[in-house]
């Protein structure tokens, strides 16, 4: 699922700002 | 053990909520004051027609970068509450992938003016016929009704942050991996919606009637994917090459 998910992946990495 | 009630102090309600409604109001794209300043802007009639005469896949791009755009703050709550970073990588997924657009869903009815049915949309506040030319008109009546309908419930900021993420804490969602996990935060979100509701003294049934709001929303993102199919069965090049990249992964 990560596989197909990587833009949402990297946005869940992301730390919050 | 398989009990999904955890046993919760008022304390930690009262923590829960704050927590879920300080991430709201930082994540929610538009503050209630701005929206009330621009609440007189609606648009004319020749810009109504001009979004009417638009390419058909010319609106549809325009409705997915706005609807990714909302999803990215909706991601940004998600990551705020406390507990769902802690969940499995798989489960966020699951839950943004089936949740975020139900989000945007509730937060719209921010963004809605009931008097004139408008949506704030591209800058100035638009009624259903702004977007005639998706040719889904039975999917905006009924995304407009949805909106109205959450509208007329008058919830305050932290009773639609905390429904907000009651909704994307969906534990029944397909492919979870640690469903137990999910569900206690679920149960957590819930007994601080309730703890909120009571607080603000509001009426006995109102968290029976978010409920059955839950279906509606589900309704409405299976009619997004359905309309989207439709779409991308004669304008495949369109999704494939325009359309924004989270948008594609998410309903793709």
């Amino acid at each position: 699922l990560k596989e197909k998910h990587k833009i949402l992946h990297q946005l869940l990495q992301n730390s919050t700002s | 053990n398989g009990d999904t009630s955890p046993t919760v102090s008022m304390a930690e309600l009262d923590h829960q909520a704050q927590i879920i409604s300080k991430s709201h109001l930082e994540t929610c794209q538009y503050l209630r004051e701005e929206l009330q300043q621009m609440s007189w802007q609606n648009f004319l009639q020749d810009e109504v027609e001009s979004y009417q005469s638009k390419p058909r896949e010319v609106m549809w791009q325009l409705c997915a970068v706005k609807i990714t755009e909302a999803i990215q703050y909706v991601v940004e709550f998600a990551k705020r509450i406390d507990g769902f970073m802690d969940l499995c990588q798989n489960d966020q997924i699951v839950l943004l992938k089936a949740g975020s657009l139900e989000v945007v869903f509730v937060r719209m009815c921010r963004m809605f003016d009931s008097q004139n049915n408008t949506v704030y949309f591209d800058g100035k506040f638009a009624g259903p016929d702004v977007f005639k030319a998706l040719g889904c008109d039975d999917l905006i009546t009924s995304v407009f009704d949805f909106a109205k309908s959450m509208c007329s419930l008058h919830l305050s900021e932290d009773e639609l942050a905390l429904f907000s993420a009651f909704v994307l804490l969906s534990a029944d969602r397909s492919w979870l991996q640690e469903k137990l996990q999910v569900e206690k935060l679920q149960q957590k979100t819930q007994l601080a919606l309730q703890h909120v509701l009571q607080k603000n003294q509001r009426e006995d049934g109102l968290l029976n009637k978010l409920r059955c709001k839950v279906s509606a929303l589900r309704s409405l993102c299976s009619r997004h994917t359905e309309k989207l199919s439709a779409f991308r069965a004669v304008y495949p090049d369109i999704v494939g090459t325009h359309f924004p990249p989270l948008y594609k992964e998410l309903f793709g």
